[in-house]
């Protein structure tokens, strides 16, 4: 963790709260809430007390604007930089600003950010804590989606409000006990200031063992999806993105979250139109499309919007031909062919995925054109398949394209 | 991911403008100084690559490029 220069921070325990305006992505009750609860994860592990009130100036000042707003920081628009927050201190001291160009959500949504982090982020800002390099804190200065159901506030951030403010009064100085989630005071505008109660217990640090990734030799290694984008080729297993580029030799390592952090639950199946430089993404019943690092607005889109029948629910597979500008989508033992000229499906469709490619007598994991061939990945195994005769050539493994 | 001339010099833009707001990085605008502004660009690189635990290198690689992308907040990770 970090401080300010000159550790500012708040030389009272009650520090007061004013909400000046409000997003319309969210509903107001929604965006009190999760002020409320941000403000409730540094009151349960530090001495302060928060309280709203309605009217006047308060130590925190918390506003949504856009571009330009009167300070020292301007917004930029969607994307990029989210908030910002000033450290303890008059006049705009504290003061937390949300920009209006994001869309704003109560839950970790693939379209959208979420404001609980987000504020608790920033007032973490406004209590003295600067950026922590520690990847997971929550002072950590990148946004990264997580569910925030039962959130707990990391250790590394329990040190930084900590070392400021010291623990909760009459508490162990180090957490030992979860506390539930606290539901926020209700209020109306009407009452008087009304203290948001720091919860019974201090919170515990958040557990951090995050999955691990496959060895790329992993005989078992299975896929989730895999396509190509801009002469490269990505390969998806879970959160994880293993990255093969004609431009460096070794496979690089990723999760899916360092390229597109809205996205970062994974994939069902994944295909790229290279001609249009846009990768389509599928997960569920939904589909994103991508250009590099940007997801194009509008998305996410139910898959029926392509010619699904209701009665998909998801797809296993999909790979896209350059030659006859088909798209073949894989759904259980069967596939569909997608026109991407005339954006419809095509009749006669779905057939056998064996009717048509010989040797292929199961469902499809992932598929990948490349070199003039399909290679369609089942369990540990791959299928290359020659695009025109559409037999089957060889089958290997499917980590085959790791240099194992 | 691979990108075109054009977006090479939009990235050196985006990577100018992150290390300014991020990193207290200050563009020489004299062109007789030019090399010693790109020393200290390359010093803010390094320096914002090690705040992210990325490898060192004061180069603008892709997963520095990939770094300044995310969303993040506005405040700066280092100050004057």
């Amino acid at each position: 963790y970090s401080t300010f220069p000159h550790s500012p921070r708040w030389r009272k325990e009650d520090v007061t709260y004013r909400i000046l305006n409000f997003t319309p992505d969210m509903l107001q009750a929604d965006v009190e809430e999760a002020i409320a609860k941000a403000f409730q994860l540094w009151s349960s592990v530090t001495p302060l007390r928060f309280t709203r009130v309605y009217s006047g100036h308060a130590d925190i000042m918390i506003s949504f604007a856009s571009g330009f707003h009167g300070d020292f920081y301007s917004f930029d628009g969607p994307g990029g930089t989210l908030a910002h927050a000033y450290p303890p201190g008059n006049d705009i001291g504290g003061d937390a600003h949300f920009d209006e160009d994001e869309n704003w959500t109560k839950f970790t949504t693939y379209s959208g950010y979420n404001l609980f982090l987000v504020a608790a982020h920033e007032l973490g800002h406004s209590l003295g804590l600067g950026h922590s390099n520690v990847f997971g804190a929550l002072m950590y200065p990148i946004y990264m989606a997580k569910d925030t159901r039962d959130y707990r506030l990391p250790q590394d951030d329990i040190d930084g409000i900590q070392a400021l403010y010291g623990p909760p009064r009459e508490s162990p100085a180090l957490p030992t006990k979860a506390s539930p989630p606290q539901q926020p005071t209700e209020v109306t505008p009407a009452e008087e200031p009304t203290e948001v109660s720091p919860p019974e217990a201090p919170t515990e640090p958040t557990p951090s063992k995050a999955p691990e990734r496959p060895e790329d030799c992993d005989p078992r290694l299975t896929f989730d999806a895999i396509t190509t984008l801009r002469g490269e080729i990505l390969f998806f297993k879970g959160s994880f993105v293993w990255r093969k580029s004609p431009y460096f030799s070794a496979i690089e390592h990723d999760t899916i979250s360092s390229f597109w952090p809205a996205l970062a639950g994974g994939f069902d199946a994944g295909y790229e139109v290279d001609k249009k430089d846009r990768v389509l993404f599928f997960k569920d019943g939904q589909y994103w499309a991508v250009s590099g690092y940007n997801i194009e607005p509008g998305f996410p889109q139910p898959i029926q919007n392509l010619g699904f029948p209701s009665s998909i629910r998801r797809i296993d597979a999909a790979v896209h031909d350059q030659n006859t500008k088909r798209t073949y989508f894989f759904v259980g033992n069967k596939y569909w062919s997608f026109n991407e000229n005339t954006q419809a499906m095509e009749r006669g469709y779905p057939r056998k995925i064996a009717a048509d490619f010989q040797g292929i007598g199961h469902s499809v994991d992932a598929a990948l054109q490349r070199n003039g061939h399909f290679y369609f990945f089942h369990g540990p195994n791959q299928y290359e398949v020659d695009i025109k005769s559409k037999k089957l050539i060889s089958k290997m493994r499917s980590n085959s394209w790791f240099n194992c | 991911f691979p990108v075109v001339p054009e977006e090479e010099r939009e990235d050196v833009q985006l990577a100018k403008k992150y290390l300014e707001s991020f990193y207290d990085f200050k563009e020489e605008k004299s062109s007789l100084l030019k090399s010693k502004g790109l020393d200290q660009m390359a010093a803010k690189i390094r320096e914002m690559q090690s705040f992210f635990g990325l490898e060192v290198t004061g180069q603008l690689n892709r997963k520095t490029l990939d770094m300044m992308k995310q969303p993040r907040c506005g405040i700066p990770d280092v100050r004057s």
